[in-house]
């Protein structure tokens, strides 16, 4: 298991080899660095860490480097998500393509409210969340990400884990309870501004 | 300056403390550390980078703790924001109250198209994105958040640029080119997506 700052760099490790040309063989971990705005010992401590070792004065193959990364991120199983809440932020989640491009695959969005039934949304169709057990029965391994107002946050996060959902994403802004052997990560999009804020000063 | 990643824990210390009963008048770092999901060590060390100590065996006062994290985060001040984009996620965005609650004001939401002008969006109304240069004059340090499609970001950050703006947030998801003295930073949910899938295997 390799720490979560590093997760969160590889997408970007991936999206400036992927954008390379077709005849770049190797790339040196400073080519690495510009590329992904990270600084280059960061790039090797990585490298070092995920087992990825380059050719001295040569630097990394590409080819390896690109199958490596895959592997890592398991890029090439399809991760199934479902969205539960289908408002502003439901839909911008369901339309972006990052996701797809990502390998995830929204399976499901679902909302309590009758007007928007059978609206399209990304790749899916908005449906009753009364069908969301039904849904996900068999379906271990899907992923939730919570989009409603904070008030049925922990109702839907209960349902979630009751159908047997280990991953959920919330964004509802209201602590949740879970049982230890599900993953809740909460999202806040005020932080991000937060940090912004802080170097402007 | 601390560290970014000291930075994202602050709100939710934060959160913790403002959320004690008025009778708690000081708090150990054990406490600190599962209010905010945080391990102790790592309490303590944003503590002492802040230069913020307590007492042995007591802990920390909290209203000092809390002024000082206010202080911290530039709480005080009202920092404006500006949303370029008025789709789903921009008005996920306005609309969001964990942004106020940051101390972040929304002053203006622009788009290009005409249909959407005059909507409501959280505390601002959709403007002609003709008018965004007219607006941000004579406002500097102002904040600009990009939600506008990937293929006009470019247009739309160099506009933001050219009129004073230093920190942007953007979600586009293109890479964007930027004078070295402005702040772009870049937000990408399928990374945290990616995260959570990484952590489920
Ligand atoms: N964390 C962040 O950074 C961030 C940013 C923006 C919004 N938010 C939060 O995300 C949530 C959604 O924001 P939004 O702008 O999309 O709000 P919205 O009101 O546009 O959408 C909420 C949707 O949830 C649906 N809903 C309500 N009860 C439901 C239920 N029991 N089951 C299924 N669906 C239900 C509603 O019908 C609505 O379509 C809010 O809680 C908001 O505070 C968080
Ligand atoms: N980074 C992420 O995690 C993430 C998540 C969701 C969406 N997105 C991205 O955010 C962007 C917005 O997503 P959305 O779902 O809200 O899309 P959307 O199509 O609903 O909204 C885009 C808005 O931009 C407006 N626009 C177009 N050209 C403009 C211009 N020149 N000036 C001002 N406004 C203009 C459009 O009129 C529209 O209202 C997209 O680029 C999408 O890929 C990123």
């Amino acid at each position: 298991r390799v720490a979560r700052a590093t997760i969160t760099r590889l997408p970007r490790y991936l999206a400036y080899l992927e954008g390379l040309d077709a005849q770049a063989k190797t790339v040196s971990s400073q080519q690495l660095a510009d590329g992904a705005a990270v600084k280059d010992a960061i790039v090797r401590r990585d490298m070092s860490d995920l087992g990825i070792t380059g050719t001295r004065g040569v630097g990394y193959d590409v080819a390896e480097l690109v199958e490596h990364l895959h592997r890592e991120l398991g890029r090439g199983e399809a991760r199934r998500v479902v969205i539960i809440g289908a408002g502003h932020l439901g839909l911008a989640l369901a339309n972006y393509r990052g996701f797809g491009d990502a390998g995830f695959k929204l399976v499901g969005i679902y909302d309590a409210d009758p007007e928007l039934f059978g609206n399209a949304a990304g790749d899916a169709r908005v449906s009753n969340v009364a069908e969301l057990e039904k849904d996900l029965a068999g379906n271990p391994g899907t992923l939730g990400i919570v989009t409603v107002p904070g008030g049925v946050a922990q109702d839907i996060v209960d349902r979630l884990v009751a159908a047997g959902v280990k991953s959920i994403l919330s964004f509802a802004p209201t602590t949740l309870s879970h049982p230890d052997d599900v993953d809740v990560r909460h999202m806040d999009l005020a932080t991000e501004l937060q940090v912004l804020a802080y170097f402007a000063r």
